[in-house]
């Protein structure tokens, strides 16, 4: 079990103390608007309202042990840096910051923050990729040239195996899976006779340029 | 090709014409905000400055055949609210909003928006789980039940083979691929034989109940 620390509770900043908590951990939420402090207080372990950019307030509740401190100030870059120099100066170890542009993300890291997160950025190309790739319902890339893609099986697949569709001869891309859409369950690592259905969607990994010029 | 409207150029909106621009794909980005609007205009197809709850406009610059019409207007419910409607009459397939909470998700979906996205929620769900699991690089729910996730690999697997360690026996989950951090390699669907080397992180899916229970 960790102890993290959330301070400003925007839409981020809620959902991440929450999460934090369902997944087990204890979470200490700090901001300045009562209300909003009010609205979460049931759901987190200590909840505090307070001006984190007063460093003699701050320290009295958060210590350098915590696992890391996350921020969802909004955008003013003061509050932010004030902030992420306090507890830097209590000896925090990690400090997580939402930004929402580069600026700040250099900024706030010029300054000692560890860890910025562009979720407005994430999501957008996160987005993108779907309306880009029509039966794509997941995209993940693991490295610049690799992802994984979830898609709709092709009509022209179904009741056909894997062995006749040669896929990874003729398309370079391996199928990881395949998941039955309506019950949600997995054939993992499917083999060669492994039969396509319908109602069906293939978890395939490759190369990003093969899989972009797949066209069933 | 396909061709797209983004009205509000809030970050997701921003960020999520430039990708599809960068994908390929044509954009008309609408705002009432000068300001912003000069700002992107030379990265979109098309920017208007216009105020989209106003028909008479919109529907002369906005046609039912658009693939998908994008908004972020913030948190004015009334402002999105009479943009959908009016998207609605034009005749647009497509409306994608990018919404803060449930309450304005749920609204809008009864006037006819197609997609509601939560972007502030899903990046805190992937943060927390980034915390919650020190090792993960990346996590992926496919469904409820099964995930992929990308972790370093132990040190006690190093110089170890897949045979080995038995990590489908013992672990109940299966290393589809592993990858070279420094240098980006991939080695999908390793057999075997293969070796753990130092460095690495290994692509594993299975069920999450297992997954949550790995301890190395
Ligand atoms: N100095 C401060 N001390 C404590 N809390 C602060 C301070 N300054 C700002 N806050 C809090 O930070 C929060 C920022 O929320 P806001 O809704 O502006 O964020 P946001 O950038 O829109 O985030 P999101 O997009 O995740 O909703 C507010 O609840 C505000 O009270
Ligand atoms: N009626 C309208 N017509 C056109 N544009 C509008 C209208 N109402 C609001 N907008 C625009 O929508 C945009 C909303 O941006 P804002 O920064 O408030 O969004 P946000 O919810 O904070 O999004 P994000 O978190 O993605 O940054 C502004 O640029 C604003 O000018």
């Amino acid at each position: 079990m960790k102890y993290f620390v959330v301070i400003g509770l925007g839409t981020f900043g809620q959902n991440t103390a929450i999460e934090l908590e369902n997944l087990g951990h204890q979470v200490l939420v700090i901001d300045q608007d009562e209300k909003r402090v009010t609205a979460i207080k049931d759901l987190a372990t200590e909840s505090i309202i307070a001006d984190a950019t007063d460093k003699k307030v701050l320290s009295e509740f958060v210590n350098k042990n915590v696992d890391a401190v996350i921020l969802n100030m909004g955008d003013n870059l003061e509050a932010n840096a004030l902030t992420t120099l306090n507890l830097i100066s209590i000896g925090v170890k990690r400090i997580i910051i939402k930004a929402k542009n580069d600026a700040f993300g250099k900024i706030l890291t010029a300054i000692g923050a560890t860890d910025i997160i562009y979720s407005e950025r994430e999501g957008a190309k996160r987005l993108a990729q779907k309306l880009h790739t029509p039966n794509l319902i997941e995209h993940i890339p693991l490295s610049p040239e690799y992802e994984i893609v979830e898609l709709a099986v092709p009509d022209k697949f179904i009741g056909k195996t894997l062995d006749e569709l040669k896929i990874r001869n003729k398309y370079k891309v391996v199928v990881i899976a395949v998941k039955d859409i309506l019950s949600n369950e997995f054939h993992l690592i499917p083999g060669a006779d492994f039969e396509f259905c319908q109602n069906s969607a293939m978890i395939i990994i490759g190369k990003t340029f093969d899989i972009d010029r797949l066209s069933f």
